[in-house]
């Protein structure tokens, strides 16, 4: 990465877009912009803050040709956009010639192009990494975009790393009361809300929720999904395959992963020794191609789902498992077997999900959470931000 | 159109946009980009801005405008320079 030698000396920034793209519908290029700046916020302890009119930090305009500051555009193609460095001001110009697109491969990718620029308003310079977003070509439209470590490295060497935890997923503490309103800004995820199940959940050492499903994986804000994502797992956990069956993170700030017969361990996102080992070496007792694994509220201990049964692993005991396992899923009142996923939430809650729903735990009680709605729940309309997904009771209660 | 030291062809229209495109981005004086003034360069110059430009982009730094660093530059991209200040040396961070 390259600094250009100047920064900006406050980290909450405000913008505004004083001139829209002419082909684009305006609700949508703020919703772009505003994810092309979480890009740099999400590493960040920056925040970016849009305003309609007056003084601001970083002005937007779409252009054509000659615009005044003497750099004139070059109708489609070559040139697609320019910004300033934060001592000349911080400004973006994008070239209104260009065909615009959201999520499409059809012109250019205005989030990608946008997150580039804004690297520029903050005080990056073009990096000679050809996989980094401060790489000077654009490459085409990339769904699974997310920054290379070479643009992580850039900007936190001029603003320093994220210290607060941003809460992924943070119900309140009271899980009664639905969704708090978000800092962060939220999307949903189209083809996450047609389909709301997923292989895992799990929360990271630094308390950001994760779902993984399939090759990729997307991280919870306050109300929905977090924007930019999904994302690759392959490229955020490198090493780590795709299609796993379960997570945890235990309480010496280690997350462990589950597929098939092999097992996992990362410190956050870097791999934490010689792995993937067998499941019967590092956790003896517990059977392969389990469903789901969480660490308990109730007790600490960790316990594994698979089918009908459910065994506990104390690492502190030996034998860990008791002989006594497996035991039928059912002691735990009001779960259904073969659970896809299962978590303890940073509000200490226990939840497991099936299908597209889920069900939240009284660990007094020892049985589901009797609350309005019942359980189980849309996960879509609670987990996943999912607008259209209903907000009330899912199907026939559980068993 | 001016001649330019650095090779003994007449370089045709197609070449001084590589100028042009070369001192836009940082790699030659700001002044090459004024269509209107001579600019006579000697070859040393003129193959060591192609060769960081080659540098820069990950390509085989051959200092000759083959075709692959022609496609490159006809890829579209930021219109920020890459080298902010001419003549700074990109120190390695």
């Amino acid at each position: 990465y390259a600094l250009q030698g100047s920064r900006w000396r406050v980290k909450n920034l405000t913008y505004k877009i004083s001139k829209y793209p002419s082909r684009l519908n305006r609700a949508e290029v703020d919703a772009e912009l505003a994810k092309a700046f979480s890009v740099w916020a999400d590493y960040t302890d920056l925040t970016f803050t849009q305003k309609g009119k007056g003084q601001v930090h970083i002005e937007i305009r779409f252009e054509k040709g000659e615009h005044g500051d003497g750099d004139p555009f070059d109708g489609p193609g070559g040139t697609l956009a320019h910004a300033y460095f934060p001592v000349y001001g911080g400004d973006a110009h994008f070239d209104d010639a260009e065909v615009w697109s959201i999520n499409s491969k059809r012109g250019t990718n205005l989030f990608q192009v946008a997150a580039h620029e804004f690297g520029h308003s903050l005080g990056l310079s073009h990096s000679d990494v050809r996989s980094a977003l401060m790489a000077p070509f654009y490459r085409g439209y990339d769904p699974a975009f997310q920054l290379d470590q070479d643009d992580i490295q850039g900007i936190q060497a001029l603003y320093g790393h994220k210290s607060q935890i941003d809460i992924g997923g943070g119900f309140s503490q009271n899980p009664k009361i639905p969704r708090a309103t978000t800092q962060q800004p939220a999307s949903e995820d189209p083809a996450l809300c047609s389909d709301p199940s997923f292989d895992t959940i799990f929360n990271s050492a630094d308390g950001a929720t994760f779902i993984f499903k399939g090759e990729h994986y997307w991280k919870l804000t306050e109300n929905g999904v977090a924007a930019g994502y999904p994302r690759l797992i392959s490229r955020a956990w490198p090493g780590l395959p795709g299609n796993i069956d379960a997570a945890f993170t235990y309480k010496n700030g280690k997350t462990y992963f589950f597929k098939g017969s092999k097992y996992w361990r990362y410190n956050g996102q870097k791999v934490d020794g010689d792995y993937p080992k067998d499941i019967s070496e590092g956790f003896t007792g517990i059977p392969d191609n389990i469903d789901a694994a969480l660490v308990w509220s109730g007790n600490g201990k960790i316990y594994f789902y698979k089918g009908s049964k459910f065994w506990r692993f104390d690492p502190a005991q030996r034998p860990p498992v008791k002989s006594t396992y497996p035991k039928p899923l059912s002691n735990w009142e009001g779960i259904p077997d073969n659970v896809d996923a299962a978590l303890q939430y940073t509000n200490g809650y226990t939840y497991f999900f099936k299908g597209g729903t889920y069900w939240r735990f009284n660990d007094r009680t020892f049985s589901v959470d009797t609350d309005d709605p019942a359980f189980p729940r849309s996960t879509g309309y609670w987990w996943l931000g999912c607008s259209s997904a209903p907000r009330g009771t899912v199907g026939g209660n559980a068993r | 159109a001016p001649t330019f030291g650095g090779t003994d062809k007449a370089m045709s229209n197609y070449d001084i946009d590589f100028q042009m495109y070369l001192a836009q981005y940082g790699y030659l004086s700001p002044s090459v980009k004024n269509p209107s003034s001579g600019h006579i360069m000697d070859e040393s110059s003129w193959r060591r801005a192609i060769a960081e430009f080659q540098s820069f982009a990950g390509l085989n730094t051959t200092g000759e405008l083959d075709d692959e660093t022609i496609n490159v530059m006809s890829l579209p991209r930021c219109g920020v320079r890459d080298k902010v200040g001419f003549g700074e040396s990109r120190a390695k961070r």
